[in-house]
């Protein structure tokens, strides 16, 4: 898996 | 505007809609420092309003900074804007350029 600071997490409201 | 200040816009959402019907990616500590518009969802209270689009860059929610906070916390911080009874409206502070401050 890649590093942390390249995860893309996205979050919907 | 201070030197490193972007041009940045005021955006008021009433909460017209059960959803605010938005979807954002980033944060501290990710390659997109401050959270971004990823989706706007037809329908929701964001739609309705009509002046957030995909690609902007939340600056700050009600006057609370997103700088510096990590996905989840800024995530936190625009679910309870949008679930507090104390406002019908969200306040965001965004800017069209995507840089990181």
């Amino acid at each position: 898996s890649p590093p942390k600071e390249y995860e893309d997490e996205v979050t919907f409201f | 505007p201070g030197l490193l200040e972007p041009m940045s816009t005021l955006v008021r959402v009433p909460k017209s809609a059960s959803t605010l019907g938005i979807a954002i990616e980033g944060g501290a500590n990710t390659r997109q420092p401050l959270p971004r518009i990823v989706t706007i969802q037809r329908g929701g209270s964001a739609h309705n309003c009509g002046q957030l689009k995909v690609g902007q860059v939340i600056l700050e929610v009600n006057g609370i900074s997103l700088r510096g906070r990590e996905h989840r916390e800024a995530a936190c911080l625009i679910a309870e804007a949008f679930k507090t009874k104390e406002k019908d409206y969200i306040d965001f502070l965004i800017t069209e350029f995507n840089v990181a401050l």
